[in-house]
């Protein structure tokens, strides 16, 4: 089963069309393995980003020089997913 | 002894336990509810419908659900749905006019393997699970492989992309079934695609940037239906068409559904407060189920006063 310790989902605002090109490029770099929620198309509607642990210092290392806000929306994805397991057996049990 | 009464619609649920709910509602309900399976998916498993029908040759209101198979808040809405609209038949006035006049499909799982394998192996898998000769990568998003615009822009030929098209439209069996259904019945005058999240209301188009030929009216009916929807808990929806409001993409359902001639397509996507994205928690889905089914209920009452 595929787990997801340490990935983060980070919620990113980009201000202009031109911010917004500088995310349709990280899209473009399949070796980081980012799963984007919310697709780069729209400076009104926030990207969010799934963000394996071993990328996470790239992407955000990029989006700092590049001066595109973000913040984190998920801190540890799987911290969540385990909560939903949990709620789920305990579903299942009562 | 069980009863759809005593299900609990505030939970999230494997596959099995969602088509046994769907059971319950139809034992319960025999007489405005029951069950087709209208096909098959990739891994075998059933494809079931649920029909809501009080009289025979009505024409027909399609509904779905979860075609991106982690978005298990949309399942679950769908399946709370299921039991509100039998439930409500005799009762509310809105909804036993409605099913006195057209029949409602609601498919509450469209993307069974998907869903199956986002219980059992990745809680992010978001598309089908059909494998592809000569590619090491599984599954097309099912909502860039229909017959519309397919092939074109915001959608991945990359069989490894989370939007790939796949190798042409319909080639997946879980879209070719609903479109084959939608096809052989003929009357089908209302399309509505659940989704989440974003908080958005769609209508066409997505593959193209053009407004539609009935763009005032559907922007009229899709603001009625945000405003209906907002006004439980305040949820705020973005309405609009897909390439004005999120982005370019094509291959997407209710494209395809509108340019056959159902002039009512909308897809919604549901609630996220922008804190937990596709991992709702649970407490969540009663309220968005009940806020969504005023959406819903707008765009149905819609199509029942606007024969065409």
């Amino acid at each position: 089963e595929k787990t997801f310790v340490g990935e983060q989902v980070l919620r990113i605002k980009a201000s202009s069309n031109e911010k917004m090109g500088l995310l349709q490029d990280l899209q473009s770099l399949t070796h980081l393995q980012l799963d984007f929620w919310t697709e780069p198309a729209n400076p009104n509607i926030p990207v969010d980003v799934r963000i394996p642990f071993r990328s996470l210092q790239s992407v955000k290392a990029y989006l700092e020089y590049n001066n595109i806000d973000y913040t984190i929306m998920i801190e540890d994805l799987q911290v969540i997913i385990n909560n939903e397991k949990e709620e789920m057996e305990f579903n299942e049990r009562k | 002894e069980r009863n759809s009464g005593s299900f609990n619609f505030g939970a999230f649920h494997t596959l099995d336990n969602l088509y046994n709910a769907i059971d319950l509602i139809v034992a319960d309900y025999k007489s405005v509810v029951s069950k087709q399976q209208i096909g098959t998916s990739y891994e075998g498993r059933p494809i079931y419908v649920l029909k809501f029908s009080t009289g025979a040759d009505r024409p027909g209101i399609w509904i779905d659900a979860g075609i991106h198979s982690r978005e298990w808040v949309t399942q679950a809405t769908a399946l709370w749905t299921a039991h509100q609209l039998a439930f409500d038949y005799g009762k509310d006035t809105s909804v036993t006019s409605l099913l006195n006049k057209y029949d409602v499909f609601l498919l509450v799982v469209t993307n069974p393997d998907g869903y199956a394998y986002s219980h059992t192996a990745n809680r992010m898998w978001r598309k089908t699970r059909s494998i592809k000769s000569g590619s090491r990568c599984v599954g097309v998003d099912p909502n860039r492989n229909w017959n519309a615009g397919f092939g074109g822009p915001g959608a991945s030929a990359d069989p490894c992309s989370d939007s790939y098209r796949g190798p042409s439209a319909e080639s997946e069996v879980e879209v070719k079934t609903v479109a084959n259904f939608i096809r052989s019945h003929g009357k089908i005058k209302g399309f509505v695609s659940i989704h989440s999240y974003s908080q958005l209301l769609l209508f066409p188009y997505g593959y193209k940037c053009t407004n539609p030929a009935h763009y005032t009216e559907l922007n009229t009916v899709g603001k009625a239906a945000a405003s209906a929807l907002s006004a439980l808990y305040g949820t705020q929806y973005t309405v609009g068409t897909i390439c004005s409001t999120i982005y370019q993409a094509s291959g997407g359902s209710i494209d395809w559904t509108y340019d056959i001639g159902i002039k009512y397509s909308f897809a919604f996507e549901l609630r996220d407060t922008g804190r937990y994205g596709f991992l709702l928690p649970a407490t969540q889905i009663l309220p968005t189920a009940q806020e969504t089914w005023l959406g819903i209920k707008k765009i149905l009452e819609h199509v029942r006063d606007n024969p065409y």
